[in-house]
């Protein structure tokens, strides 16, 4: 699971 | 962060909240779709997964534990606590005919080709055609519960407001993601028909029944 993948919307 | 966001996450935990309150207050999911609610439930986890890899802000963290355990509340109230009042014989949408589609739809157009990125664009799909089984389910009934409506407006309202967002966000900012724009125009549209009952029976008091 890669850690840049966040998403900040909902 | 903007407003339009903020207001947007705002009116959708008003409805997720809603159609729980109104779910475990009356002890009854009459006029409910299951299915949506299962729907909506594997959207928020496989849109979430990122819970589990980075931290992105209190307020991110803490909505998405809320949006999960809601949706999953609803769906235990639905199909275990309450079943005896779960409508079925009006609640048949066939939902393989949603999950499929966008599931081929998620693997040949995403932004990167990995699995988190891959669910992610499932649920960004999944989630503008969820609403359908619910909307179908009422156009079966013929008619809805007033508190029904209020869930169906702000959930509709949640992503107008979104739509809204991302002009602000492109404008301001130079950021667009097409996908997520273009399911939330799919999305919002759907909810068009709603919205026009919702605003000329509803807000004047009368009950929504269908045909209009």
């Amino acid at each position: 699971l890669d850690d840049d993948f966040g998403k900040d919307e909902l | 962060m903007n407003i339009f966001r903020l207001t947007g996450d705002l009116s959708h935990l008003a409805a997720i909240i809603i159609l729980l309150l109104k779910i475990w207050k009356s002890r009854s999911c009459a006029g409910i779709s299951g299915k949506s609610q299962v729907l909506f439930a594997l959207v928020f986890t496989t849109r979430y997964l990122d819970l589990l890899t980075s931290f992105i802000s209190l307020y991110n963290t803490t909505m998405k534990v809320i949006y999960i355990g809601c949706s999953y509340a609803t769906v235990y109230l639905i199909y275990m606590k309450l079943k005896a009042t779960y409508d079925g014989n009006h609640d048949t949408f066939r939902v393989e005919f949603l999950i499929v589609p966008v599931g081929g739809l998620a693997f040949l157009v995403n932004h990167d080709f990995s699995p988190l990125e891959i669910l992610w664009t499932f649920s960004i799909y999944l989630e503008s055609v969820a609403i359908l089984p619910q909307l179908f389910m009422i156009s079966k009934t013929g008619e809805a519960e007033t508190i029904t409506t209020h869930y169906l407006f702000f959930l509709g309202l949640y992503r107008a407001l979104y739509l809204i967002n991302w002009i602000w966000r492109f404008y301001f900012e130079g950021f667009f993601d097409m996908i997520a724009i273009v399911a939330g125009v799919v999305q919002t549209i759907l909810y068009c028909d709603f919205f026009y009952l919702y605003v000329t029976k509803v807000l004047k008091g009368k009950k929504l029944s269908l045909p209009a």
